[in-house]
């Protein structure tokens, strides 16, 4: 564990509970894209198997519970209890296109052709392009509660913060997984529109609108 | 389930 992989959980943790905070308190979902959750816990459930084959650490164990534990009460809110406030006409991205073609790259390119190898491998390749809905979104609806826009920082700094602890891995413990890499390099890159939104309009109090 | 899978990262 190094200081950067540590952040980078707890700034994931923070996105996390800042989502399903916003949407339970506000008693809405509006904005929120239900199709990128879903996947958010489509993305943990398969990666996170091994919660019942291997115990890693208490902090570990404690965290993936806590993952998914999070996005299954956030997809619950979204799609059950506050259906009403889901804004379905504006969270129209074909999510098949997303889940077909990591599907189909987890199985020809992972370390091992073994299931929870391939199913990890799916989860990694997911998470990097499961924000997609949720940009798709607020490019529809033109604009994104400030709120929201904190929770997609927090989301999108989480793996930026990967990347640096994989290079301070690399440099370390000679560690590196090209796979994680390659994907959460690819994960940071579609937050960086995003991150010059956010730093250039809602860091300087105004709301986060587009066109930009 | 092989059980040296656990992978250390979240």
């Amino acid at each position: 564990m190094n200081i950067f992989r540590l952040t980078g959980d707890l700034s994931h943790l923070a996105a996390i509970i800042i989502l399903l905070l916003k949407i339970w308190k506000s008693r809405s979902c509006a904005g929120i894209s239900g199709k990128s959750q879903v996947l958010f816990a489509l993305v943990f459930t398969t990666r996170y198997l091994d919660l019942l084959t291997s115990f890693i650490s208490l902090y570990n164990t404690t965290m993936k519970v806590i993952y998914i534990g999070c996005s299954y009460a956030t997809v619950y809110l979204i799609y059950m209890k506050l259906k009403a406030t889901y804004d379905g006409n504006h969270d129209t991205f074909r999510v098949e296109f997303l889940i077909v073609p990591v599907g189909g790259l987890a199985f020809l390119v992972n370390h091992d052709f073994s299931p929870l190898e391939i199913l990890w491998t799916f989860s990694i390749y997911l998470e990097s392009v499961a924000i997609l809905p949720q940009l798709f979104m607020i490019s529809k609806t033109g604009e994104a509660e400030t709120i929201t826009t904190h929770y997609l920082f927090f989301l999108g700094l989480y793996r930026a913060l990967y990347l640096i602890n994989w290079i301070w891995r690399f440099y370390f413990e000679g560690f590196f997984d090209m796979i994680a890499i390659v994907a959460g390099v690819v994960q940071t890159i579609l937050y960086c529109d995003f991150f010059y939104l956010y730093v250039t309009k809602v860091l300087k109090g105004k709301k986060l609108s587009l066109p930009a | 389930l092989d059980d040296d899978f656990g992978k250390d990262e979240l």
